[in-house]
This record gives structure tokens, sequence and C-alpha cells, in this order.
């Protein structure tokens, strides 16, 4: 494995987008996942479609039938895979457009822009979250956003975090030597693209710990998906 | 496996006591992320949740050095309405257990050395 890697180098991750006030935070991580897997699989960054997701995905976790895909209200990134599966793909954004509300399925089946070919659930172990990063683009992932409210930048490491996931976000790259000021030591991390906007974060993103010795900070390899994609046009 | 958090324990007034300088701070985070709030209520309460968001932020920085915590466009809102607003991650612990346990979508183990 490299020692970083960053997707956003490669061209396989879109623009920061903005989920407004709303909670569709899993819409934007599945979409973000498969944007990477598509251009992976055809070459062409295509910028795809939250608000497809938000208005026409209500599948439902298999284990509980009461859980289920709810556009603002709350989703969940491996069900919207199983939705895309299931509806043929995803349209493009320009298609699309997000409105950031809960709306009537306006899905055009003539407009798929990306479609699943299969997505898995990744280990709870750094090595294989990198490993599969690296080989299938950027990944799907959960994370307590406990410190994201006010976080403005650098490499987020807590004492103490939540490991209850309550935030879906993308997985797009990693990098070894962070400076951590008050540990006057390099620290490796996870490059992690939010929806909040440009203007949050480090230009949208957010940074946090990875290693040995603090493994799994705020849930982040807990909960880990990678799509694949089959492209057509 | 960390080295001690190295703590500053003198200084001088905490300028989160200071209610004119946070008033002030109030002023520019509305103009800078273009707030408006209904009424004068409505204001008042963003106002002493922008407060409590300050010190929590503080807190925040104390736990989390390596990371800047501070004044974001989420300043005036509760955890609670921050939560409800801006997470929507559906998990259950049943899900989580399930996917910790092992499904029909394990990712195949890939090899990491070489």
């Amino acid at each position: 494995l490299p020692e970083d890697f960053d997707w956003r180098d490669h061209g396989a991750v879109g623009p920061v987008k903005n989920q407004g006030s709303c909670g569709s935070c899993w819409s934007f991580s599945a979409s973000g996942a498969l944007e990477g897997a598509n251009y992976l699989a055809s070459g062409k960054m295509e910028v795809l479609s939250e608000q497809q997701l938000v208005d026409c995905d209500h599948e439902c976790d298999p284990s509980e039938p009461d859980s289920c895909d709810a556009g603002c209200n709350g989703g969940l990134m491996t069900s919207a895979f199983s939705y895309l599966l299931k509806s043929g793909g995803l349209e493009r954004e320009k298609d699309y457009p997000y409105t950031g509300k809960d709306g009537t399925c306006k899905f055009d089946k003539s407009k798929i822009a990306a479609s699943v070919q299969n997505y898995s659930v990744v280990a709870v172990d750094e090595e294989q979250i990198a490993a599969n990063l690296v080989k299938y683009g950027p990944l799907a992932i959960g994370i307590n956003a406990a410190y994201m409210q006010t976080y403005i930048g650098g490499v987020s490491c807590p004492y103490i975090c939540g490991r209850h996931l309550d935030h879906g976000v993308l997985l797009v790259g990693y990098g070894a030597s962070g400076f951590a000021p008050s540990r006057f030591k390099e620290k490796p991390y996870w490059i992690i693209k939010n929806s909040w906007g440009e203007n949050w974060g480090d230009k949208g993103y957010y940074k946090i710990c990875r290693g040995s010795n603090v493994r799994n900070k705020c849930g982040v390899d807990s909960m880990v998906s990678t799509v694949s994609a089959t492209h057509s046009s | 496996d960390e080295e001690p958090l190295i703590r500053q324990v003198v200084g001088g007034a905490d300028p989160l006591d200071n209610d004119l300088e946070l008033d002030s701070q109030f002023v520019g985070f509305v103009q800078r992320f273009g707030k408006t709030y209904r009424d004068a209520e409505e204001h008042a309460h963003r106002l002493s949740v922008f407060k409590a968001n300050l010190r929590r932020a503080r807190r925040h920085q104390l736990l989390d050095p390596s990371a800047e915590h501070g004044v974001t466009k989420f300043s005036d809102l509760t955890p609670a309405e921050f939560r409800r607003t801006y997470l929507g991650l559906k998990t259950t612990r049943r899900s989580f257990l399930r996917e910790m346990a092992g499904s029909a979508h394990d990712a195949p183990v890939l090899p990491t050395d070489g």
C-alpha cells in the first residue's frame, strides 16, 4: 500500500456538495462512492444525483423492515446501493438536481448515468480499508459527528469520542504525516469528504487520525462499504 | 500510548466571560454566514446558543488538540438541532452487529503487503 493516497489527485472525486437543512448525508455518501466507482469503470467523472435517492429510495434494512431509507429523515448507504441495484442506477445531478427537500420520485430510467455492479461491506480493519480504498475507489463510511459541528481544520483525534454512527460521509484518501502540534509527532490520518459545503471544515473536507494506537476513532472504521460500477451513458 | 497533554494553567481573563466580546463575535458570525432570525426573541435565543457553542468548541479544542475548533456555520444550533437537521445515518444496533458479524456482502480480504 502507498504511504499516502488521495483519490482527489486522480480525478475520482467530484465537487464538494451541500446537503442543506436535510438529513440526506447518506445519499451524498452513496452517490460519492458511485461517482468514484463509475470514474474507475469509465474514465469519466459524472456528477450524480442525490435527489433521486432522497425521492425514490425507500429501501429497508433486510433485518429490520421498519428501518428504511427516508430522504431528509435519514438512510443507510448499503440500503441505497441495494436500491440502485434494483432500480438500474443514478441519473446525473444536472438531470435530477438537488432541492434539499423530500419530493415525489421523478426517476427517468432512460437518463441513467451510472449503475451499480456490486457492493460490499469492508472488515473493521484499517489495512483492509486502505486496500479497498486504493483498489476500488472512494468508500462510503459512517462516523460519529460529535466533533464535526465545531471543526475548522487540522487532524481531528479527540481523546474521547463515541462510536455511535450518526453521519454518512465519503472516505477519499489517507496520509501518513499530519502534524499534531500538541503531541509533537506526526500523525497518520484519513481524508473524508463531507457534504456541508466548501465553507465548512478544510474546504469541505475533514481529517481524522488513524493508526494502531487510535484505531476506529469516532467509529470511522466500523461501517465501511465499497461499490463497483458498470458504465452506461 | 499518548503523551500527556500539556495544558496552559495561567493566563489572562477568559474571553468567554466577556459579554461584549461575545456579542461582537456573534455579530461577525451573523454577517459572515448571512444568518437571519425571525425576531428579537429568536435573535436572543441564537445568541445564547452561540455562547454555549463557543464554550463547547473550547472543550472540543482541549479534547482534540491536533484539530482546530471554533466558530462554524453551525454555531447557532444546539447539538440536538444539529443532529436533527444535518445528520441522517439510520443505523440500528442490530444492523451494526449484523455488519460486524458478517453478511452476504462481506468484501473479500485483499493482500496488503508488497
